[in-house]
């Protein structure tokens, strides 16, 4: 079992390795990852020696390489496809971000309950009724759902997902789910982030 | 120094909190409120004991009380004036979304560079020139920027923001910030959620 933490940290890896590739790094040396990362050289091999060995005594690491390793031991380095459910500000604003799909988690379908949202069509996308879902996920092979609702209607878009057959929900509404066992449900918060940083601030003041 | 998974894990037990209050209810048991937050109640008690012994042996804890204390504690019982900088699809979403105001972060400035977009006004607030933020920043009090632009215009705004007198800065691109020492920055990343689901999925099919 890897923890979260880690899994968080690995993906914080390949995301400064993918940007060190885009400025035309070859190698990388394990104290700069260490330092752009905010984290020690020793937690970097710690957190990879849970899928072997991969720096390069006193030269460091290969960036291609690693981002390979990395993405091919947590199983991305293949295509997700995913379905959002409930296309407001939040909803839309996820399915205009081309990462994801650059990523590998391309989101073909865009599901909301709201008259005058169903047809409507966002980056190619055209916006279908929660009641489709069940067809979609069958016919597309979706894996994922993106929860994108008001809190009081997440559970109920859950209920939809897994009924559809999906296997993985990321949840962006504070709603606390309740999901059968075998289903993995991540929780996105966007407040921890407003909270160390006012906390920061403010120990620095008292300080 | 408190480490940021526990704050992280504060900020859950205040998102969990708030709902147990919201549905009325005045005490939580330690073991009620573990399982919701997928931890051990000893993790809920270590984490508490920076700021102080807040449990009620054979009760649990009073839920309005020890929302208090933990906002308290982190210094974010008061209201922090935040500026977004990069008006685009999710900088739209966040502006539209009352929870941060209701949570203590009000949002009191909008900023952009593309000329179609200053003057248009969201939630409220005219979008203005990044070249006022500075202005903005003093008038208004703002301590906190947010920066929704490009991956390749992340860092001049955060020169802007630092120049103009913010203290912290909440970056929701993933380009990798240098600014000076005593500037608090959190990264936002989506792609974290993703890797956990994916990889989870992927592990329990191996086995
Ligand atoms: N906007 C943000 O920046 C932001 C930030 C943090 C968290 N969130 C959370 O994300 C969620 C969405 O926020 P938003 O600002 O996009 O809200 P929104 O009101 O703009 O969008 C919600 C959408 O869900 C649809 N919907 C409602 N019930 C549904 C159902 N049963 N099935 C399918 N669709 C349904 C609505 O028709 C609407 O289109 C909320 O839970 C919010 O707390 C949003
Ligand atoms: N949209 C999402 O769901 C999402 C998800 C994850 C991460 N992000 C990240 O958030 C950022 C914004 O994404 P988006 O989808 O909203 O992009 P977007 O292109 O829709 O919006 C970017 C905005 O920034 C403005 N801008 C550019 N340079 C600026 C500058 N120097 N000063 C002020 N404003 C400037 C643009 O005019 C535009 O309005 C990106 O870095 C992206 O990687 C977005």
């Amino acid at each position: 079992h890897i923890p979260k933490a880690t899994i968080k940290r690995l993906a914080m890896y390949v995301q400064v390795l993918e940007t060190l590739k885009r400025e035309g790094s070859q190698v990388v040396s394990s104290e700069l990852l260490a330092r752009t990362c905010s984290v020690n050289p020793s937690q970097i091999r710690k957190d990879l020696a849970y899928f072997g060995e991969f720096g390069v005594r006193g030269v460091g690491y290969h960036v291609q390489d690693l981002i390979y390793s990395i993405k091919h031991s947590l199983g991305v380095d293949r295509v997700w496809k995913c379905a959002l459910v409930g296309v407001g500000n939040l909803g839309k604003a996820l399915l205009r971000h081309q990462d994801f799909k650059f990523r590998g988690f391309d989101i073909v379908g865009a599901f909301d309950c709201d008259p005058f949202k169903i047809g409507e069509e966002i980056s190619g996308l055209e916006v279908v009724c929660t009641r489709r879902l069940k067809d979609a996920v069958k016919e597309l092979g979706i894996e994922i759902g993106l929860i994108t609702t008001p809190v009081n209607r997440a559970q109920r878009a859950a209920n939809f997902l897994i009924e559809a057959g999906v296997k993985g929900i990321i949840n962006y509404s504070p709603a606390m789910l309740t999901v059968p066992a075998d289903i993995y449900v991540e929780y996105v918060d966007f407040f921890h982030h407003f909270y160390s940083v006012a906390f920061s601030i403010t120990l620095d003041r008292h300080q």
